[in-house]
């Protein structure tokens, strides 16, 4: 979309394709390009700037405000934030690079290891509490989560964490035992206090297709979703299915990983990201 | 479901002769839209839209099923096409040690994938051994030795500080002294841009010499996998691909996009966590599934 072009159809179908590169999905495209169409019949498109600056005006519309901060000041202790989503999207790795952020801003934090499954699991984790400065609670493997997930509120309480983040074991949405497995570890937080979990998010890797929306519609009616954080964006994927996930669900974006290592976490910055998508 | 709609697209089909280029053209919209639901990318998408359109033009409007599933079977078909030719399992040497490396991108399921493909060639006879290449995830390696040690298959180590390459060169030498057959090499999940790390696997692919090069992909990869797919294959050549996560309920367009880019068989899906979660590649399931 380089500057100088005139407004034709050979732009407008290249703007088709880029919206639909960018994981949008069939619907958000749609509704983006009969905008686009819309402005286009009322004459009001005479440069590739116009089309560009509809095109920002249309996808910030839709993405919606910039979410509130995750810790916010004054937030009761311990605040309590759950990470649930499928199979290697990010969750642990997440977990470090938070537990990091606010433990740099003296905030003691607590890491549930939450994901008694998966081989190898706690152990990992156990190496990016080590590296975040927070403290973890564990229990063998194969160990009920909710379980380890009351322990882990338990210490926080007499601890007087400022946070407690929830690892949880990556699980597909459409298996219905795995999602009352979830669903449990809810239960238990919200029997301890009705206002837990504060926070539950839901972690998209930044190459997901349209099946982003089924998970969270999924992870959205068994949790109760307050964010997504949307992973692996330091790729070459543009992550554009956040779009219909506020669009249907009102979940909002709330973190961006941008990377492997401990400080590679942003927050959501919706300019940003709808000028990656527009290149 | 996609005949249903297409059968509706195409109702004043029914007393026509032949499927024409106006006839049609709804019908080639609502596969497009199907495909691109599914996740296909948008360029490959177009040109399976292109080829079904001239293949489906000049045909006659078949007597004995809808036309809707006349032209959910010319697509059906074409999809199966694009999907099917190619081997089905690793290419074996003549010469032991088979070796195998496996790459992609963060997450996509390679660490377990080594492990079933462990269990899989263990449950043939043979004697395998899993090689922990990566060395940049958190307990990667531990990980590994844990899922080989589930299903009784050797996992090599390397010493501790060894770049990736030295312990695939270490674990061939052991391979070799104590007859293992085949070697599967586990790397760590990487980024196609990022040039770092492309060098480190073209180092690891230098020293293992593989007979065989698997990409392992997510099964709910969108648009991007054609990039990556065709960015790996330019960098290390591939020879087959593996989709997991296909026990999910992700369309897998990906399975398109992958083969029309790169032009390279898949060889397995991945049903699960469990190690025995590993089947071999069907063209006609994944094309229904696709379709919807
Ligand atoms: N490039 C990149 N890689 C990431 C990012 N976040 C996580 N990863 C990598 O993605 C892989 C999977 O991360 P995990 O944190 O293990 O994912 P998970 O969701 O906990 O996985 P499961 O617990 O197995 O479901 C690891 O190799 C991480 O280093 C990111 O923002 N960018
Ligand atoms: N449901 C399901 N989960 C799978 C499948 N294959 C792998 N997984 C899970 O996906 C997650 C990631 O798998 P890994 O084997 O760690 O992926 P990886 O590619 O080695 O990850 P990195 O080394 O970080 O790049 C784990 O939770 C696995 O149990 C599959 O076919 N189905
Ligand atoms: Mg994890
Ligand atoms: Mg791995």
């Amino acid at each position: 979309l380089g500057a100088g072009r005139r407004v034709d159809d050979a732009l407008l179908d290249e703007v088709e394709e880029v919206l639909y590169e960018a994981d949008l999905g069939v619907e958000a495209c749609e509704q983006v390009l009969d905008a686009l169409r819309e402005q286009a019949r009322a004459q009001r498109l005479r440069a590739v700037e116009d089309v560009v600056a509809v095109l920002r005006e249309e996808l910030l519309r839709l993405l919606g405000e910039p979410p509130p901060p995750l810790l916010p000041a004054g937030a009761t202790r311990p605040r309590v934030i759950v990470l649930v989503g499928v199979n290697g999207a990010g969750k642990t790795t997440t977990i470090g690079k938070l537990a990091a952020r606010y433990g740099a801003e003296g905030k003691r934090v607590i890491v549930a290891a939450a994901d008694t499954f998966r081989a190898a699991a706690i152990d990992q984790l156990a190496v990016w509490a080590e590296r975040s400065g927070a403290e973890i609670v564990r229990q063998d493997p194969g160990t009920d989560p909710a379980a380890v997930v009351f322990d882990a509120l338990t210490a926080a309480r007499a601890r007087g964490a400022d946070l407690l983040l929830v690892d949880t074991a990556g699980r597909l949405h459409n298996k219905a035992n795995l999602m009352a497995e979830v669903q449990k570890i809810r239960r238990v937080l919200q029997r301890a206090d009705p206002t837990m979990p504060h926070e539950t998010l839901l972690v998209i890797d930044g190459v997901t297709g349209q099946n982003g929306l089924l998970q969270a519609r999924g992870f959205h009616a068994a949790m109760g979703l307050t964010g997504v954080v949307l992973t692996k964006l330091d790729g070459t994927a543009k992550g554009g299915v956040v779009v219909a996930v506020k669009t249907e669900l009102g979940v909002p974006v709330r973190l961006v990983g941008v990377g492997e290592a401990l400080d590679d976490l942003q927050d959501f910055v919706p300019r940003a990201f709808v000028d990656e998508i527009l290149g | 479901n996609l005949t249903a709609r297409l059968d509706e697209t195409l109702r004043r089909l029914r007393g026509q002769g032949k499927l024409s280029e106006a006839n049609i053209a709804e019908a080639l919209r609502e596969v497009r839209r199907a495909l691109l639901e599914a996740d296909v990318n948008f360029k490959v998408a177009k040109e399976f839209i292109a080829e079904v359109r001239e293949e489906a033009i000049g045909l006659a409007v078949a007597k004995t099923v809808s036309p809707g599933q006349q032209f959910v079977k010319i697509v059906h078909d074409h999809l199966v096409q694009l999907l099917g030719t190619g081997s089905r399992d690793i290419a074996f040497a003549t010469k032991p040690p088979t070796r195998v490396l496996v790459v992609g991108l963060q997450g996509s399921g390679k660490t377990t994938l080594v492990a079933k493909l462990g269990l899989r060639y263990r449950q043939q006879g043979r004697r395998p051994l899993l090689v922990a290449c990566d060395i940049h995830r958190p307990a990667a390696i531990d990980q590994l030795e844990v899922l080989g040690k589930s299903v009784g298959v050797e996992v090599f180590r390397g010493e501790s500080g060894a770049a990736a390459e030295e312990i695939a060169r270490d674990a061939l030498d052991r391979a070799r002294g104590d007859g293992f057959d085949p070697v599967i090499v586990d790397t760590a999940g990487r980024l196609h841009i990022d040039a770092g790390m492309m060098q480190e696997v073209a180092e690891v692919k230098k020293a293992v010499k593989p007979h065989e090069v698997l990409f392992v992909a997510d099964a709910m990869t969108g648009q991007d996998a054609v990039q990556s797919a065709k960015a790996f294959d330019e960098a290390l050549g591939l020879d087959g691909v593996v989709l997991t996560k296909m026990d999910g309920d992700a369309r897998g367009g990906a399975a398109i996009s992958i083969r029309a880019v790169t032009g390279k068989p898949i060889k397995f899906i991945g049903v699960g966590e469990k190690l025995n979660a590993l089947e071999s590649f069907h063209p006609d399931r994944v094309a229904s599934r696709i379709l919807g």
